[in-house]
């Protein structure tokens, strides 16, 4: 979906 | 990925190798404070509790592991080995850390993106990287003469957290997904937190003369 929070740092 | 989240990254490993190089080689923590070690491996250990479960990147994972590996090997070092631990500076490291976890686990267990286990312990690792620094500064004012391998750690450590926060914006204008706003204001009242450290270290290294912190 539009409002994907992103987990993909460090 | 982008140049500011890489130039982070990287920072951040820096880092890390700048601390192992002094510990294994000259086998000496002097200046270094166990328990922001021990509150790094803390944060590390309930950040990447996805390491399992969720596959990035190669990258993504590579860097996990180091990070880990790392904070816990030091941890181990200032600790158990036998010459570094000598070094260690128990008397002057007196910061009392579980007084720094209990708010964040508190926080985050109010403040949280969602109350699932994960996102709970997550959001503490955010909350307590951003004030881990704390024992070290401390420290850091009661050792009178820092040395450059500790003042460059804790640059170096500092400036990571910084470079992250160019690259939120970055990913603001330039993506449709965002990086929640708990992850921006642990990041900048981190990178805050070192702002004193940074004139200090900017100024000794403009004037060429030994870094000291003001008691």
């Amino acid at each position: 979906d539009e409002h994907h929070v992103v987990k993909d740092e460090l | 990925m982008n140049i500011f989240r890489l130039a982070g990254d990287m920072t951040h490993l820096a880092s890390v190798l700048v601390l192992l190089l002094k510990i294994h080689t000259i086998k000496s923590c002097a200046g270094v404070s166990l328990k922001t070690q021990e509150l790094y491996a803390l944060v590390f250990a309930t950040r990447y509790l996805d390491i399992v479960t969720d596959f990035i990147s190669v990258y993504n994972t590579v860097m996990k592991l180091i990070f880990l590996g790392s904070s816990f090997s030091i941890v181990w070092y200032i600790r158990h080995h036998r010459v570094v631990r000598r070094s260690y500076d128990k008397d002057q490291d007196t910061f009392r850390h579980y007084l720094l976890m209990i708010p964040c686990m508190l926080l985050a267990l109010f403040v949280h993106e969602k109350f699932t286990f994960k996102e709970v312990m997550w959001t503490f690792s955010l909350y307590l990287e951003a004030v881990a620094i704390l024992p070290q500064l401390v420290l850091l004012q009661r050792t009178r003469n820092i040395d450059n391998l500790t003042g460059q750690y804790v640059f170096l450590l500092g400036a990571y957290r910084g470079l992250y926060i160019f690259n939120w914006i970055y990913r603001y204008f330039t993506e449709p997904h965002f990086v929640h706003w708990i992850t921006w204001i642990a990041g900048v009242v981190q990178t805050l937190l070192y702002a004193d450290f940074f004139y200090y270290y900017f100024e000794s290294w403009k004037n060429n003369v030994r870094l000291q912190l003001p008691a």
